[in-house]
């Protein structure tokens, strides 16, 4: 059965992208088939990848709005074993709008989905999302059969979560009751900082089990990553950054979906 | 002649809010009247001066989209001299479903503001934004007569920065000619990383006198004091950010507007 991941966080620069990049990186080298999405019309998980997003032609734009484009048009190897990714351009930002007009608007990329799920075989399907709970996010909560949201442990951070929460919930009880939080995964962890530690306490408190043990801290070559179109594993395999992920991805199958 | 800046980056994450609050801050202490405006539905900003952003019934949405509403119903103290707020909280998040069928959709801000100034006399406007250039960012952007661009010297950062580019010249050809870019602020600037150094690098060598002098280096402070809804100079009067933004804004009132 393939699980099908969003992650999502309306506050901006908390870690969404680098999680999806190195998150499904470690999971393929972990002989997990994934397949990442980049449903963000500023295109960084593309970019992650060295992807040159200005001259894509077919893209998740066209999967989404065009019947005729097909999966295999759009679908690209990232170089590394087990791991593929629909890149995304641009031309997203305007797809938001298309769809607001749409019959089932937030359901087009699940029936997407669902039909390269029926010929293609993967373990893994990771959404990355824009910094906002609009349209395109909306689609992915309705595919995603898990939640993951990646946290940064400061101050703005933590108000956004409730806003969030109850979309969560909200979709899962109008439009995809499948739809289960599996967790908290605390980013950009300074461990220098009493902030740091003073806001993962309270998430603790508050979400329990559904925070993940495994914390990715703050380590410049995962900044550093995406400007050589590399992962983590392939840029600094023994840095910490390549560790956390590593950690996180065997957490992620050890735990399994909420039920 | 009042200075009406809106800082934008679709970026998430880069040091907007931060920026708004603090540059605002630092210009009420230099005796400039500034005005504070939240237009991100996280409401960030108004959470960064303590407001209860649940509890407000009047807040810019109202402004925007009920005619009855007036500018002294919404405005609100921040506690600190010459620094006045008009607030957000997430209904703002249906404003922009709903100015989508709205004749002169990208004005209306425009026309609020203009009301405002005519009966009320600022040194400064200061527009935040959520990190996307939909429909209240463009709001911001034909409002605005100076777009400030807060930078975070990393990667993703630099790819966003050719579209926002685009946009602003977009918005000055078609909606609103006075626009300038004044400048890009370095922000959460790690001096230890080269990579920091490296993009800074690139901005300056491409973007020349349009990048401010005055970087702000990351500071703990910074990311602490929005929990006590103070600004820095309340918080960490003696702090490097305390002194990075006070900087800024003394380079803010001698730089003026590019014409
Ligand atoms: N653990 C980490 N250590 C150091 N830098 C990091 C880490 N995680 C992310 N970054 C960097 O922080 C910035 C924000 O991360 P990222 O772009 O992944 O966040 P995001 O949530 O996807 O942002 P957006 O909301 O704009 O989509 C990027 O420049 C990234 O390279
Ligand atoms: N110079 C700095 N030093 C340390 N922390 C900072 C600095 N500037 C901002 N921060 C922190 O980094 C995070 C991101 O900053 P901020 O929220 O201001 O960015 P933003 O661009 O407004 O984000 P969004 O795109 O979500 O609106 C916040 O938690 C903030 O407290
Ligand atoms: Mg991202
Ligand atoms: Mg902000």
């Amino acid at each position: 059965h393939t699980r099908i991941i969003a992650l999502v966080n309306q506050k901006g620069g908390v870690g969404k992208t680098t999680t999806a990049a190195n998150l499904g990186a470690c999971l393929a080298s972990l002989k997990q088939k994934t397949l990442l999405v980049d449903l963000d019309p500023q295109s960084n998980l593309s970019l992650h990848f060295g992807m040159k997003v200005h001259k894509i032609e077919k893209s998740i734009n066209e999967l989404l709005l065009d019947e005729n484009i097909k999966f295999k048009d759009v679908v690209v190897n990232t170089g590394i074993d087990n791991l593929e990714l629909i890149p995304a351009n641009i031309e997203l930002s305007s797809a938001e709008m298309e769809l607001v007009n749409v019959v089932g608007r937030e359901r087009v990329l699940k029936d997407v989905l669902d039909d390269i799920l029926k010929k293609n075989k993967y373990d893994f399907v990771i959404i990355d999302c824009s910094p906002s709970l609009g349209l395109l996010t909306l689609n992915a909560l309705t595919t995603a059969e898990e939640v993951f949201i990646p946290l940064q442990a400061e101050y703005f951070a933590l108000q956004g979560l409730g806003r969030l929460l109850k979309t969560v919930e909200l979709v899962k009880n109008r439009l995809n009751p499948e739809l289960e939080l599996t967790g908290i995964i605390p980013c950009m962890f300074d461990v220098r900082r009493s902030l740091s530690w003073e806001v993962l306490e309270k998430v603790r408190s508050f979400f329990r089990e559904s925070v993940f043990k495994t914390i990715i801290r703050v380590n410049v070559n995962l900044a550093e990553a995406p400007g050589y179109g590399q992962s983590i594993l392939t840029y600094a395999p023994g840095s910490h950054g390549a560790k956390d992920y590593l950690q996180l991805a065997k957490e992620v199958i050890r735990k399994g979906k909420r039920d």
